[in-house]
């Protein structure tokens, strides 16, 4: 059943496909996506990135892939970027022109777009595919559950009870659509300064509690680091420089 | 003509309308909004706030104001709350019942939902009126500025390259719909560690460039501060015990 849904798309059922999502914005969702895309293809693997935050499109940005989107066959070619012994491809909002750009910024073709973005793009030389999704997407995680059945989702929080709780509500929209909760990332857990005092800068345990209400793992708990926010300005990660442990713990 | 567009809600023209917009989500946003409105009642005022942040409603919980909206003669009733010499009444999204909550989320009824929040409510006495908007407010910035000419806008950014150049889009949008942009505020301008270092930890100088390029006044920077963090999830907003200098500095 799952493979007579999935032939729509140019996106193997065993492609692994990871929706990284958010309740609210600025939780860092974004710039955890790159990371994590360019922490996977350092180790010689081909990820696809699906940038379909329409507010944010920070994805060119942040991975330092610019360019216009050209069209072969009918499909839309993803931008590569070479980073250790693998590639990122990007696929985003961001790089469309700037009408097209204008009319999403007014909501009202995002769901037509993701769909293209997913149907008539050539994914077809990748061995993961990372979407990055607008902060509580709704109605997007029924569009993208429609056409990737096999999609697993990635749930970013701060340690703050508001944005847990929000976080709880965009799980629950996801199960509603039969997507599997693969676990949570908390980000900006603390800040460690040079001085030895750690500060909890945005409250603590939302990303634990968060995880245990949803009985899913706490896959990691990430610093509050300027060298993130420093790599993504540049369009160099900092996982490029700090490597995986630097920037995600586990 | 103004005053021929206005009278189809009850907030007369002389009222200051703010709407407080970003660019992006997480810039602190509905933290200013309630601290503001709070700063502005303590005074002796009478603050409106309409909670129009669909993802976030959080000003029901930064506040500190809960309950469930009544109607009296067709009109929606604020609940109110006091602050030193005045006080806040606030019209949420959040206030709603779930299986309206869930159309919003969705993202279906948003646009109806704020024009009844202006017009089918009951604002009849209050000195100000505060309006929190979703990030990027497209469709949002235009009904408003339908509904409330008098309105003007305050954007809020973080010091980050990437928080302003989604916030100039959020004023570029809010002049086409001849929205005033009254001025910036830099939120997590920085943070002061106990031992006297000071740390850009979301970069520099985003507020002052943004401001510069809307030529604008750049009102405040507000320095990251956990009492900030901590007020708002206890719903006693922290210009409350730091007054308004704490958290405003301007
Ligand atoms: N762990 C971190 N340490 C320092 N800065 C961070 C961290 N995570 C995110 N940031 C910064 O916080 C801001 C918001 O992150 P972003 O990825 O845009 O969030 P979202 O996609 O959830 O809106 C950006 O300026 C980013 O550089
Ligand atoms: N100046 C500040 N210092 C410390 N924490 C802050 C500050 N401003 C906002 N916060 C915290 O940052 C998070 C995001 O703020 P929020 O007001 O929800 O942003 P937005 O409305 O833009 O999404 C919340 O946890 C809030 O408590
Ligand atoms: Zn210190």
């Amino acid at each position: 059943f799952a493979q007579a849904r999935a032939p729509l798309t140019s996106i193997p059922y065993q492609t692994p496909v990871l929706m990284i999502a958010s309740g609210k914005g600025g939780v860092g969702k974004s710039s955890i996506t790159a990371n994590l895309a360019v922490a996977i293809a350092q180790r010689g693997f081909r990820v696809g990135v699906l940038d379909a935050d329409i507010w944010g499109f920070s994805l060119s940005r942040l991975l330092g892939i610019e360019g216009e989107l050209q069209a072969r066959g009918g499909k839309m070619q993803p931008i590569e970027r070479p980073f250790g012994d693998g590639v990122v491809k990007l696929l985003s909002m961001g790089l469309l022109a700037d009408e097209d750009q204008a009319l999403l910024w007014r909501g009202l073709i995002v769901q037509k777009a993701v769909a293209q973005f997913i149907e008539d793009a050539n994914w077809s030389d990748i061995d993961y595919l990372l979407i990055d999704t607008p902060p509580g997407t709704g109605d997007i995680a029924m569009t993208l559950a429609r056409l990737l059945p096999q999609m697993g989702q990635i749930l970013v929080t701060t340690p703050s009870r508001a944005a847990q709780r929000v976080a709880q509500r965009a799980a629950d929209f996801a199960r509603k659509s039969n997507i599997r909760v693969l676990g949570v990332v908390e980000n900006m857990s603390g800040f460690l300064c040079s001085c030895g005092v750690r500060h909890a800068l945005f409250g603590e345990g939302g990303g634990r509690e968060l995880a245990t209400q949803l009985m899913v793992p706490l896959l990691s708990e990430i610093e509050l680091r300027p060298a993130i926010g420093e790599g993504g300005d540049r369009g160099e990660p900092a996982v490029l420089l700090e490597g995986p442990e630097g920037v995600f713990h586990q």
